[in-house]
């Protein structure tokens, strides 16, 4: 079992510690941050970790596709291009390998899913987010997720959610879409299903670290105010997104990879 | 009694809400916030507000310069060209005038005080940050404060202030210097003097609105996991950057704006 799952947006977002928390691994522990004399006049990178999960006695190779730098110089023109010649790469490797003599082991290493991390400060999509998600929208499954969630009330979720949902859909930004429920599901499946659908952007909290909340130790964060609480749904979508990306929708998120994407890629090689 | 404020920093780190709450008026009511659509290819407007408010008995023109767009672009290069042009304007004007005949109505619009709004998201500066202020910081005092703080943890705004005073120095940024202390001062003020040197970058959080918190009506922000509240000192520096700009350091930034970058760039000019 193989999934791969690229990394996108600005530094700072909190993609690593999502991460982390999302496969409770430490992906990022070797990790050096730059600092702004380095990542002035740098480009962005395309780094790969891999890694062995067992989810619920399944064994899983996952491997995430992180994107430093998008995003973060002055100019940031075209700093899309890395991330998108990396999926056709992998596509093209796919092509080369599914094209040859032994078919038995070919590796899968396809972008399966893209989390598109989304600011949330801007006042919805910021110019860079809608260069970026188009370039990449036909070629790759776009989650867009809004981190740092617990910058937001109640009340600003609501209205980012619907804002960006909105512009998502005035500049034809074609995100993942969950496949429709067979009507002959159960209510309540089919209520669970509609509620994922009307979540999106998910709304993030992610945490490395344990704190106490109600006498227990939760993955959270410890402000003078409160505790935000990771896994808890009243604050974040964290458990939502995780149980789509890794148990109900992991499979269909490599079919339309599969089937869609790579075959529009395989498509436009043949016909040149 | 007038004073000139200038506001930087990208849209959405909550700087009209700051501006807002430090005066408690509302600049902005008219204001249109552009969408991605409009900002995509947008340069920076320079805009100006003016407001007379009541200090302790003291009328005062205020007057905030604002600089939606600052950021916001796919690319930023030298997006901080219209602040320095501005600010470069109003010298020249005030040069032009006092050289002129009539001396005595001379309007000062020159911009006293720079507030720069870090987010508080990124690893320390930004590139952007970095040009941006070493682009002003001969011009005009600039006062780094940390936005929407209360994203931060309490260890995260230490690491982050240490952070940016850090590489504030080492790219040999020179922001508004507070003034030394008397030695006959009072223990008292030599030391909220030197707590208030320490404070830079200030940490603000600024609100809108009124929440209710133990029992009474307090300026901040609700969340499902506390009540922030803006001018509570454990939360944010908001008081600490009032008290200074409106009561403390409002007329030492008024001089050092006369006698330093004015004469600067008096001086520049009589060579050319
Ligand atoms: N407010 C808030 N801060 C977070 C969250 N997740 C991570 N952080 C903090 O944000 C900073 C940057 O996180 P990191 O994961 O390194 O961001 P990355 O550069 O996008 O990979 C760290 O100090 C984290 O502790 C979150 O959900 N909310
Ligand atoms: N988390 C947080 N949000 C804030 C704060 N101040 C303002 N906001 C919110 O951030 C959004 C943008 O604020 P605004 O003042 O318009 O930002 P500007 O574009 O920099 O002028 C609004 O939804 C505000 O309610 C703050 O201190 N913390």
């Amino acid at each position: 079992f193989t999934f791969t799952l690229m990394v996108a947006g600005e530094s700072g977002l909190g993609k690593s510690t999502l991460i982390n928390s999302l496969f409770l691994t430490d992906f990022y522990k070797d990790r050096k941050v730059p600092n702004a004399e380095e990542r002035i006049g740098q480009t962005v990178d395309i780094i790969r970790h891999s890694v062995s999960i067992e989810e619920k006695g399944i064994k899983l190779r996952l491997t995430i596709v992180d994107t430093p730098g998008l995003g973060d110089a002055v100019n940031n023109t075209e700093s899309w291009r890395p991330l998108e010649d990396y999926i056709d790469q992998q596509f093209e490797n796919y092509f080369r390998d599914e094209s040859g003599l032994n078919r038995r082991n070919i590796q899968d290493n396809r972008v399966h899913c893209c989390l598109y991390f989304i600011s949330p400060f801007g006042h919805g999509l910021r110019p860079l987010d809608v260069e970026c998600m188009k370039a990449l929208h036909e070629k790759v499954n776009i989650i867009p997720v809004l981190a740092k969630a617990d910058c937001l009330t109640q009340a600003e979720v609501c209205r980012k959610k619907m804002k960006v949902r909105e512009e998502i859909k005035r500049f034809g930004i074609n995100i993942y879409q969950f496949p429709e429920c067979d009507s002959d599901e159960e209510e309540e499946f089919k209520r669970q299903d509609q509620i994922l659908k009307e979540s999106i952007p998910f709304a993030l909290i992610g945490s490395n670290v344990q704190v106490e909340s109600k006498g227990r130790k939760v993955r959270g964060r410890l402000y003078p105010w409160g505790v935000v609480e990771v896994e808890n749904p009243a604050h974040s979508d964290f458990l939502m997104l995780r149980n789509m990306l890794v148990r109900t929708h992991m499979q269909d998120l490599k079919d339309v990879t599969r089937e869609i994407h790579y075959e529009n890629y395989r498509a436009q090689c043949i016909q040149n």
